[in-house]
């Protein structure tokens, strides 16, 4: 079972 | 969940998609190079209303940004003319990330590229627009965290 990669973003942007 | 093959693939495009050897040619070649990307069927709703059963690669692609890695989350949906046509691509933001818009990304996500508008088959293809993908949005990326100060956990 592979559920894949967790998604992330970068830091919040200013 | 299962495996997804050339034959399930096949199965899951049916009839409907006018190229599907292609179209499971590619899907097989990408999901292989970039394994957290999978290929679903599901409905896909036009800008008139109506809605149509496609296929869709929606997972994660790796994007190198002031050297860290993001997964950032797309959907790329094929008509069932692709790849005579481009794929429609959208980043899928989760609820703890905001879009960006900018030149290459709409309020709704939407994802616009002179690769995407230049398509032509078969110099254009779904690993290719991949990495065109990862090198913009190592420039500019389509999505970032919100912020964390206002979690309701804190209130």
């Amino acid at each position: 079972l592979n559920g894949g990669a967790v998604p992330s973003a970068p830091p919040t942007y200013t | 969940m299962a495996v997804v093959n050339e034959s399930g693939l096949k199965k899951m495009l049916s009839k409907q998609y006018k190229y599907r050897d292609l179209t499971v040619r590619e899907i097989t070649n990408v999901i292989s190079q970039y394994k957290d990307l999978k290929p679903l069927m599901d409905a896909y709703v036009f800008n008139d209303g109506s809605t149509r059963e496609l296929m869709s690669l929606t997972g994660t692609v790796p994007v190198s940004y002031r050297g860290n890695v993001y997964n950032i989350p797309v959907c790329l949906w094929l008509l069932d003319t692709y790849p005579y046509n481009p794929p429609i691509c959208f980043v899928k933001p989760t609820s703890a990330m905001m879009i960006k818009t900018g030149k290459h990304i709409d309020a709704n996500g939407k994802i616009y590229l002179p690769y995407l508008h230049e398509w032509k088959h078969p110099q254009s293809d779904l690993y290719g627009l991949i990495q065109v993908m990862i090198v913009v949005f190592g420039e500019e990326p389509p999505v970032f965290s919100r912020p964390t100060t206002q979690s309701p956990f804190q209130a």
